[in-house]
């Protein structure tokens, strides 16, 4: 018989049953406590405004096939809270950040994306994709084709004044529409610099005008076309985790 | 591994499911609803530390065997702890409005034995 109190959860166990009350309570910040330090957060996050639902739902209907229930909640497949098998060893995240606008960032082609976070601290950046919407405009001439424009995503190196970089993409557009722009290398500059992780972003389009194309940067009536990037990484330290044989 | 349900003192896992909406959480936290903090509990008795199935592992259950039934049986101190464990996948909202979704290993207990 192995002697009472010679373990921690037998002890636990037994006082938990002399005050059931108070220590579910305990119990139960102890499982919250869990849940943030797993999380890397020292607190819950504060959310005094939501986001809006259309841009949420539209990034992360992109991100994996989400399906909104009924009661607004969106159901990500393998995330209704069933325990899924412990294949995944190493703890990856993927961070979808929403562009934003303020009177630092004063022309219409510019915008910014605020990735840092308490909880993304160690995170070593694998991927990361920037979603730009692009609308067509009603042509003028009647002709079907496709519609060729070549969009400058330029990137600020993190610092203030430091120098921009240029992702260029030649885009073909048969129809409204969204397109993607690889800005890795941009993200993980700014992961790598630590503190404030602003990545300051100039939108250019060559041809747009012409072609009657309108890529959405910022514009407050249509949440559901709000530019947004898609960070893939890895907890940074997973390199040096011994692996089960 | 043994579901607690009352009917003995042995290790077994407790089920705790915490209910996000309930305590406030689900303003940041997208999905899921909720989290099993299912916990372990229970005696380890001698005969159950050396039975498979309630050991901790095959190698616990032979070592435990080796210490009944050696020259100089060893009173055992065993505890009851998680055997099994899997992840869980979590979708919320950090602190700059980033939806954060994040895959965390040995997040929750499905068994429990005696180690």
């Amino acid at each position: 018989e192995a002697p009472r109190g010679a373990c921690a959860s037998c002890a636990a166990a037994r006082s938990e049953d002399a005050e059931s009350g108070r220590v579910d309570g305990d119990l139960l910040e102890a499982v919250k406590r869990h849940i943030l330090t797993r999380l890397q957060l020292r607190e819950r996050p504060n959310i005094t405004h939501p986001v809006p639902k259309a841009a949420m739902v539209t990034a992360l209907r992109k991100l994996h096939a989400g399906k909104l229930r009924e009661d607004g909640r969106v159901e990500i497949p393998d995330l209704d809270g069933h325990p899924m098998s412990n294949e995944v060893l190493e703890e990856s995240s993927e961070i979808i950040s929403f562009a934003e606008k303020d009177d630092l960032v004063t022309s219409k082609s510019s915008l910014f994306f605020l990735i840092s976070s308490e909880g993304n601290q160690n995170l070593r950046v694998i991927q990361a994709t920037l979603w730009l919407y692009f609308k067509l405009l009603p042509s003028p001439t009647e002709e079907r084709g496709k519609r060729k424009v070549t969009t400058k995503v330029y990137y600020q190196e993190p610092g203030l004044g430091s120098k921009w970089n240029l992702v260029e993409k030649r885009v073909e557009l048969r129809r409204s529409g969204w397109h993607t722009f690889t800005l890795t290398e941009a993200v993980r500059l700014v992961f790598e610099k630590g503190g404030d992780r602003r990545q300051n972003l100039d939108v250019r389009c060559d041809g747009c005008e012409a072609e009657g194309v309108v890529p959405v940067l910022l514009n407050l009536n249509d949440d559901s076309h709000r530019p947004f990037l898609v960070v893939r990484a890895r907890q940074a330290d997973a390199k040096h985790r011994i692996r089960k044989r | 591994g043994l579901e607690c349900d009352g009917s003995s003192d042995l290790c077994c896992r407790q089920q705790f499911y915490i209910d996000f909406r309930l305590i406030g959480w689900n303003d940041w936290i997208i999905a899921p609803s909720g989290y099993f903090g299912n916990y372990c509990e229970g005696d380890c008795p001698p005969y159950m530390a050396g039975v498979p199935g309630s050991a901790s592992s095959f190698h616990t259950a032979v070592v435990n065997q080796y210490r009944m039934r050696g020259k100089s049986p060893v009173s055992m101190n065993s505890c009851c702890i998680p055997t099994k464990l899997s992840t869980m996948s979590m979708l919320y909202f950090d602190d700059e409005y980033n939806i954060v979704k994040r895959d965390v290993p040995n997040m929750i207990v499905d068994e429990c034995g005696c180690a």
